[in-house]
């Protein structure tokens, strides 16, 4: 089992940890959900910035121009100006936290660029060297900062009431309240106090709805004592509302002209309880609104406790012969093996039919990632923990991540549009804690 | 890229504040289109 444990106070640092092992970082053009996403396009290597200078020796802060080497994330290699192939001063900082402007800044107000003391003796007319190095080049736009601002403001706040998957039972939903929103990531507590009350998602997160959203799609929800909620709670009393529908993130319209998905038909799909295997599965129910209960065909769990809501437009679930095709081991019933079971012979076997594949939703949009790239992942089966992690796998949209020193049996399928996975540098920038590699040579 | 975003890029005078005195030069930079 995991245990929380904070990178930054452990010694870890990401500039450090991609650099001696060379690795890259998936770019945060790839997170669409990231702050600073739009922007993005206008940040690049080569581009000017105005950053203090830490190779000075004057009592008063005073600031130099660097520019962008290397990108990963949000982090940027920047180094100062006047060092050309120079690479000792070289050092990390993460666009989205520290002291960094466009050029330009230090003029309107009033800060004093001065140049790196290592270099101040090498070149004589540092006028003529800024101007040719300058004029032309790009530099950061003056909003830069505004929009990404902007771009961490959140609609929801403490003391909202949403229905979340009950993570006890995940056939069933359970009304819960915001505690505390970081990054979009919202602590949730269920209402009704029992076991283990917390529960972390992404705002964005297929697994939260509004209030009433399962009696709409007709999910089962969990029924409990109205006089013990968190409406008569000392923290929320004041501040408690129902969060309302336009909060949450829009589900593709399914539309069941021709056939929709029916009870019995066969699929794969990510196993909820084990994220890094597609199994075998079968829709159980169909709801209103395109969501299906799906179980997977290895439980033997009673009463369908653990089937799990899925959208019809979800990117968890896949036609029939999907891993066949892209060499993913598949997750088989009890009492077959690889050499026993064929699709053809398990739906002989079962009497069952396959769901058409034309009810999948199989876009792919251009993602940009690749194996072998860093970022941030939320470790879905500990959804509070934000691990440093590697993008193991790319099968069209759908990611494997691994979670770095960590065995490949906790590695997880996540899609490529994800809420749950970050740039580099995305913790730091929201104050959330990361967790290191779990080997501590690996760390620092 | 920035033209996507409903930004492009724009030739824009910075001034530059030195010890040895201020100047202004000509960059490129990112604005929302007007």
């Amino acid at each position: 089992t995991r245990t929380g444990q904070d990178a930054f106070v452990m010694g870890f640092d990401w500039g450090n940890y991609l650099r001696e092992r060379n690795h890259r970082a998936a770019p945060v053009s790839c997170f669409k959900h990231a702050p600073l996403f739009d922007q993005w396009e206008d940040v690049g290597v080569g581009m000017k910035v105005e950053v203090i200078n830490n190779d000075a020796v004057l009592p008063s802060k005073v600031y130099w121009i660097a520019y962008i080497v290397k990108l990963a994330g949000y982090k940027a290699l920047l180094r100062y100006e006047g060092f050309e192939g120079d690479t000792s001063h070289d050092f990390w900082c993460n666009l989205g936290t520290v002291d960094i402007h466009p050029i330009g800044w230090c003029a309107v107000n009033s800060k004093l660029l001065v140049p790196p003391q290592t270099v101040h003796q090498r070149i004589r007319d540092w006028k003529a060297f800024l101007t040719k190095r300058l004029v032309g080049a790009k530099t950061l736009p003056v909003d830069f900062y505004i929009k990404m601002a902007d771009s961490m403001k959140y609609p929801f706040r403490q003391g909202m009431r949403v229905e979340v998957v009950d993570k006890a039972q995940l056939s069933r939903t359970r009304t819960a309240v915001v505690d505390a929103v970081i990054g979009g990531r919202l602590r949730l507590l269920y209402e009704d106090g029992q076991g283990d009350t917390e529960f972390w998602c992404h705002m964005w997160s297929p697994l939260v709805h509004f209030v009433g959203w399962s009696k709409r799609t007709g999910h089962e929800i969990k029924k409990f004592e109205k006089k013990k909620d968190m409406a008569n709670h000392p923290t929320f009393r004041k501040i408690y509302c129902d969060a309302v529908p336009y909060l949450f993130k829009k589900v593709r319209s399914v539309y069941t002209e021709g056939g929709f998905f029916e009870e019995g038909m066969k699929l794969e799909a990510i196993d909820p309880l084990n994220l890094g295997s597609i199994c075998v599965a079968t829709v159980h129910k169909v709801l209103l609104d395109g969501y299906l209960m799906v179980g997977m065909d290895y439980s033997e769990t009673p009463g369908g406790a653990d089937w799990f809501c899925y959208h019809a437009s979800s990117h968890a679930i896949f036609p029939v012969g999907f891993c066949e095709r892209n060499k993913i081991d598949l997750t088989l019933p009890k009492n077959y093996d690889k050499t026993s079971f064929s699709w053809p012979k398990y739906l002989e076997d079962t009497a069952s039919k396959p769901a058409p594949s034309r009810l999948f939703n199989m876009d792919c949009p251009s993602h940009g990632f690749e194996a072998g790239m860093k970022l941030e992942a939320v470790d879905l089966m500990e959804p509070r923990l934000i691990c440093v992690a590697t993008v193991r796998r790319v099968v069209s949209r759908l990611l494997r991540v691994h979670f770095d020193g960590w065995d490949e049996e906790f590695d997880q399928w996540v899609d490529c549009e994800s809420s749950d996975i970050y740039p580099v540098g995305w913790c730091e920038i929201t104050g959330y804690q990361l967790q290191p590699p779990v080997s501590a040579d690996e760390s620092t | 890229g920035a033209e996507a975003s409903g930004r492009k890029w724009e030739q824009k005078q910075v001034q530059i504040k030195t010890l040895e005195g201020e100047f202004s030069v000509t960059m490129w930079a990112s604005d929302d289109k007007k």
